[in-house]
């Protein structure tokens, strides 16, 4: 049971009941396909927002972390046995799509969906 | 890595699908070919529009029925002989292969049914060429639903896939032949009729319409048999443990 490892475990995160500004957590970004060197080949859109995830992984892994058991283990792993262990990474958990419409090497024109262009929500693993 | 052309920057990662994939289909700078202005980049704009919103998000109600669309120029536009009423402009499409995970879904000529050519005015249409037999001869194959195009009047947008499934499937070099038929619409004949002023991307162009089978290939092979009716947009839910 969670709570009998948090009350054994010391941490910031006991002394806060909620997120903390640095914990991991999905960060707005947008860039422009010129930025990128992609605009003598992408038509549309001009502006895209990848956006990136960034921060600490909590030591107790909350539930809306999504974060899988293996980071819970992981974590413990860097506490309690080994602390060369890294704990877990802040990584995007959901992504979604984004559509291209593109000009090809030939002179046709492309529309495509490319899939995980999106970062929408962060996860630790 | 400030200053270096992108393309240099992707050769570090060519592991990554995304990046291979630029690095194959994306042109250098110095390769550009010109754009394809006019009525087929004014049509693909539009279907994009329809298709995608300002920030460039699929939309849910989107009808396009496929996750890529290629917009085809034709190679070269041929006005044969005078025959009758009828003038006859060849319009021949290269089918390119694509890479192994798309499948073609839809097939869609979009060609002008209304043509001003210099005092004439004329009624046109499409017709797929049909080897019939040893002597290829004038196909009147038919049968292929047309309907206004979304965006122009003069316009018509005609279903041929099955006619290009045909193609699609053969080896070696695959050419799409079509016949892009007019006819002035009082009936007589055409005298001096100028084929050669009008660029065949003003006539017609071809929509092919391709769904991304890697992923549902993907999906079906890594869930255990029987369970794939369950399956929901939320795969990995089903994959992982609850805790």
């Amino acid at each position: 049971q969670t709570d009998s490892i948090t009350s054994g475990v010391p941490g910031p995160f006991r002394e806060h009941d909620g997120l903390k500004s640095n914990q991991c957590s999905l960060h707005p970004f947008q860039v422009s396909f010129h930025q990128l060197g992609w605009d003598h080949w992408i038509i549309a859109p001009h502006l895209y927002t990848p956006n990136y995830c960034k921060g600490i992984c909590p030591r107790v892994l909350q539930y809306g972390l999504n974060s899988p058991n293996h980071a819970i283990i992981q974590n413990l792993v860097n506490e309690l046995v080994d602390q060369s262990i890294p704990q877990p990474s802040c990584v995007p958990y959901k992504y979604v799509p984004i559509s291209i419409l593109l000009v090809e090497a030939n002179g046709s024109i492309l529309y495509k969906e490319y899939e995980d262009m999106i970062a929408q929500s962060c996860t630790c693993r | 890595k400030i200053g270096q052309p992108s393309n240099a920057l992707m050769a570090d990662a060519p592991s990554l699908p995304l990046i291979r994939e630029l690095l194959e289909g994306a042109p250098g700078k110095q390769q550009r070919k010109p754009p394809v202005l006019g009525h087929p980049l004014r049509y693909m704009l539009e279907l994009y529009q329809r298709s995608a919103d300002a920030r460039g998000r699929p939309r849910e109600n989107r009808t396009i029925g496929a996750t890529m669309v290629r917009l085809v120029r034709p190679l070269a536009d041929v006005a044969r002989p005078l025959r009758g009423p009828w003038n006859i402009q060849t319009l021949d499409f290269p089918l390119r292969p694509n890479q192994v995970a798309y499948q073609l879904v839809q097939a869609t000529v979009v060609y002008r049914h209304q043509l001003h050519l210099a005092r004439f005015h004329l009624s046109c249409h499409v017709e797929p060429w049909v080897q019939k037999g040893p002597t290829n001869h004038f196909p009147s194959s038919g049968g292929y639903s047309s309907k206004p195009s979304m965006l122009y009047k003069a316009w018509t947008e005609m279903d041929i896939t099955q006619h290009v499934q045909r193609l699609w499937n053969k080896k070696g070099r695959r050419v799409l032949r079509l016949y892009f038929m007019c006819q002035q619409q009082k009936g007589s004949d055409i005298l001096e009729l100028q084929w050669h002023g009008t660029s065949s991307l003003d006539t017609a162009f071809l929509l092919l319409y391709f769904n991304d089978t890697h992923e549902s290939v993907q999906k079906a092979k890594l869930l255990p048999r029987g369970l794939e009716e369950f399956m929901d947009d939320d795969s990995s839910l089903l994959l992982r443990r609850t805790r």
